[in-house]
């Protein structure tokens, strides 16, 4: 990984009592492309290269460590700051019910999170309400049934040609009714350049005034997931972050970049497919799977 | 280098820039920019205006060396196997070449090898009833290669033109599930020994550089014969696609420009090529 690489630059270099800016340009370049090749987007990745770099140049090189191990160490913690602050938690509406909107590109992993997410607050002691919202996806409002059928969550579903937001709207006082103390939208999968398709999120917001808009990336999204993010924040203001699939060898570094652009808090992970795979994002860990 | 043909650093630096972030990948890139530097020294590229179009030219012809034609059965089902991980759009995509096929007045049937994920069978059914195809299933969490196995069998005996064996999503590091797909394999092919005729890989353009491992183990469990890629409809721009080539020799044969039955295409080089700089 990137240490190797960094071990293996600094062999090249003749010892100093500090790094030079020699020095830390060289482990820089094994940093840009370390990120790169993690996918963590270009910009990000010059960003993030120069606040290491102005850390770096200067920096004394202590008995204990070598200057790869004193590079690695800013670049880990440089990395781990940038995606910290983590906040695991949902906002719970001191009113019930919470509403939390599940949104995203098609296939991201919205639906089965819906599910992980009503899983892990009922274990909590809660009451969610799932809702089948979208009404574009051939079987999607089945593919919901079934996992509240398999965890033993009600379902809100309105007959075939409701559009979304009354689904949603309606689900809200239902929830109530029902006593639901919280409300997990799930929405159709969408392109954020689909101007009907986002103007579609924007009037669930006005309607149901959610607690969480939650953005659900994969994570094996490429450059591309800084664009995704800067749009769906823009249109909607995000809550928070869902990472999906990371029980797979992807890097992750559309982790880095979709929280310096939207400085979003990423609050879960998926790792897994089954309802029990949800865990809580931590930015040390994710750092170091980053750096590979 | 520098200094030949008025190109200067930056100009350079804006095209790598442009092709790592259209997720060309940092090995391609540098391959690529390679080229244009032997290009510029060897005058094929005498000034500015020239780089776009030389590199354009050097990734089309990356991406049709080779046969890619789809590949039918002389006789009997031609059959297609469909695999890639989680979310990418197999089922969508399977929908689309029905209705593709069927359009060139072909028998199509569709196999709901998927038996593990919610309503993997309901979904594949609406794009059967859709599309005019016969879809064969069986119990929700049955063995998919009875599925699959089964759906030959029933293709031989209807004269079915063209089988689809729809499969569940499933990450290329989990090795029972790439077992598992080497089973569904090997079922299709002791029932029909040249079959699949077409195995495709769908890899979806938002996908980073983890489609190298993707296409790289999969492959492993299953030969791929090609590759669909998804979601081109997007802002991404899918150029892993350039290196997987290069190093794996797997082709491009769709492209899937959206969500409804007709938004699939023959992938078209250069027109991907021209796409990357847009
Ligand atoms: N391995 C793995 N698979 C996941 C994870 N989360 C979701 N999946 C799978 O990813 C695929 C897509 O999940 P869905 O929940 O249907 O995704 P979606 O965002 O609702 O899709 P659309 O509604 O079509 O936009 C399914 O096969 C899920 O089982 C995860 O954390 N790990
Ligand atoms: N915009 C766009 N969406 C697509 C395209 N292809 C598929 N989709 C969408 O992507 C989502 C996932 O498609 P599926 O066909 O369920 O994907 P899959 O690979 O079968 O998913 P799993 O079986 O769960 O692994 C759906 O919302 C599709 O409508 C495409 O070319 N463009
Ligand atoms: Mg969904
Ligand atoms: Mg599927």
């Amino acid at each position: 990984g990137l240490a190797d690489r960094l071990q293996a630059t600094f062999k090249k270099l003749r010892g100093h009592g500090r790094l030079t800016e020699d020095d830390v340009n060289e482990a820089m370049r094994e940093v840009r492309m370390a990120l790169l090749e993690a996918d963590v987007n270009f910009k990000v990745v010059k960003d993030f290269v120069k606040r290491v770099q102005e850390r770096a140049i200067g920096q004394d090189i202590l008995a204990t460590l070598t200057p790869a191990q004193v590079v690695i160490k800013i670049v880990n913690e440089e990395l781990t700051a940038l995606m910290g602050g983590s906040q695991s938690r949902l906002n719970i509406s001191s009113v019930p019910p919470t509403v939390i909107m599940m949104v995203g590109l098609q296939g991201a992993g919205k639906t089965t999170t819906a599910g992980k997410l009503g899983l892990a607050l009922k274990k909590q002691g809660k009451h969610p309400l799932l809702v089948a919202a979208d009404i574009y996806r051939p079987a999607a409002v089945k593919q919901l049934q079934v996992i509240g059928g398999q965890l033993d969550i009600p379902v809100y579903a309105m007959k075939p040609g409701t559009d979304a937001v009354t689904i949603a709207k309606t689900a809200v006082p239902y929830a109530t009714a029902h006593a639901a103390d919280v409300v997990i939208i799930d929405t159709a999968g969408r392109l954020h350049i689909n101007e009907e398709l986002m103007q579609e999120l924007k009037s669930i917001k006005a309607e149901v005034k959610p607690q969480e808009i939650l953005l659900v990336v994969d994570a094996m999204t490429g450059q591309d997931a800084v664009n995704v993010a800067e749009s769906f924040n823009g249109d909607l203001g995000l809550d928070g972050v869902v990472l999906t699939k990371l029980d797979g060898d992807a890097r992750g570094g559309a982790a880095l970049s979709v929280k310096a652009v939207t400085g979003c808090p990423i609050k879960f992970v998926g790792m897994g497919e089954k309802l029990e795979a949800l865990e809580p994002f931590y930015p040390d860990r994710m750092a170091s799977r980053i750096l590979g | 280098v520098l200094g030949y043909a008025d190109i200067d650093d930056d100009l350079l630096d804006e095209l790598e820039e442009t092709l790592i972030m259209a997720d060309v990948g940092v090995k391609t890139t540098e391959k690529l920019m390679q080229a244009v530097r032997q290009g510029i020294k060897q005058k094929k590229i005498n000034s500015p205006d020239d780089l776009k179009p030389f590199l354009e030219q050097t990734i089309r012809d990356m991406l049709v060396s080779g046969t890619d034609e789809v590949r039918l059965a002389a006789q009997g089902p031609t059959v297609m196997l469909v695999i890639g991980v989680n979310g990418v759009g197999k089922t969508t995509t399977i929908g689309k070449l029905s209705a593709y096929y069927r359009g060139q007045g072909k028998k199509v049937m569709l196999a709901a090898a998927d038996t593990f994920r919610a309503a993997a069978i309901d979904q594949l059914e609406i794009w059967g009833q859709r599309t005019g195809a016969e879809v064969i299933r069986h119990e929700e969490g049955s063995d998919p290669a009875a599925v699959a196995y089964d759906a030959v069998l029933a293709a031989k005996a209807r004269g079915v033109d063209i089988l689809f064996v729809d499969t569940a999503g499933r990450l290329q590091t989990k090795s029972n599930l790439m077992e598992e797909l080497k089973k569904i394999n090997r079922v299709i092919q002791r029932e029909i020994p040249e079959a699949p005729h077409e195995t495709l890989l769908v890899l979806d353009a938002t996908t980073g550089q983890n489609a190298i491992s993707q296409a790289d183990l999969f492959s492993q469990a299953a030969p791929i014969s090609g590759v669909v890629l998804t979601k081109l409809d997007g802002t991404a721009k899918g150029g892993v696609v350039i290196g997987i080539k290069a190093e794996l020799s797997m082709p491009v044969k769709w492209i899937g420009v959206g969500e409804a039955v007709d938004d699939l295409r023959p992938f078209v080089a250069a027109d991907f090529a021209k796409a990357l700089f847009e």
